[in-house]
């Protein structure tokens, strides 16, 4: 039985949300560990990576390993019922047909219990092996956000250059081009303002900026997304919850 | 002309 009780329902509204654009069936894969989701969006381009460590829950059980196939748009409708400072349970049996919410209000008495049906889903597992990565950057996730906005709307490809210690985000449009440069900084005060970047080897990748905007619909997971890129491979973009991550794989594109 | 990589040729089937 799978049994997990979230302190706020808001933690798996803002993941959900943060997916739903992307994939639209995918099988939560639930383990006494906590619950980890791997899925690919339609056009086979980005890949989803999500751990909830059993951390991330007030209380969490889950004594034989169950599988919850579930459709996105769905579950976001349930939890869009429920309120983000709820406290909010996640109840399944262990072979389950539905899966139950229970939203509790912490003020009041009101329990609202939902249930959703699951379905079966056939999807491949992806091996990731530990990559290398040449550049790393963390940087605030709210100021990557607007540059993905402000970039897209000039082109649909976003070219991410990195030297020394500088990032540069740079868009060629058909009507016009622009360019953000951000450099390492350091904010003793507020360390989530704080840029910094690890670099191995030089870094010019493109990537097609539709990836990137559905990728920052997790910027209110977390202050700091962590950038992770290699030449010629996928980029990783990483946002941290309490205990465990939401990541994202993207293709990049290439030179035909 | 750029074009869009798939992100399966990048990882094993597992």
């Amino acid at each position: 039985m799978l049994e997990g009780k979230f302190d706020e329902a808001s933690l798996l509204k803002k993941v959900i949300d943060a997916m739903k654009d992307s994939v639209k069936l995918c099988n939560f894969n639930c383990t006494e560990n906590g619950i980890s989701v791997q899925a690919i969006d339609d056009s086979r381009v980005l890949l989803i990576s999500l751990l909830i460590e059993a951390g991330s829950f007030e209380d969490y059980r889950c004594d034989r390993n169950i599988v919850l196939g579930l459709e996105m748009e769905s579950l976001n409708k349930i939890i869009k019922n429920g309120n983000a400072s709820d406290m909010l349970t996640l109840v399944a049996e262990d072979s389950p047909d539905a899966l139950n919410l229970i939203f509790e209000d912490k003020r009041r008495d009101r329990i609202a219990e939902y249930s959703l049906k699951l379905m079966d889903i056939d999807q491949d597992f992806l091996k990731i092996e530990d990559m290398k990565f040449d550049a790393v950057v963390n940087m605030p996730s709210a100021e990557f956000a607007k540059i993905c906005r402000d970039m897209k709307t000039l082109s649909e490809s976003l070219q991410i250059i990195i030297t020394k210690d500088s990032v540069k985000f740079n868009s060629e449009g058909d009507f016009g081009s622009g360019s953000v440069v951000i450099k390492s900084f350091t904010d003793l005060e507020k360390t989530e303002e704080s840029v910094r970047i690890t670099l191995e080897k030089p870094i010019n990748l493109t990537f097609g900026a539709k990836y990137l905007n559905d990728i920052i619909k997790s910027t209110p997971l977390a202050s700091q997304v962590t950038i992770k890129l290699c030449d010629k491979q996928p980029a990783l973009f990483e946002y941290q919850l309490p205990s465990g991550y939401l990541r994202f794989y993207l293709a990049p594109k290439f030179e035909d | 002309k750029e074009k869009q990589a798939g992100i399966e040729s990048f990882f094993f089937s597992g």
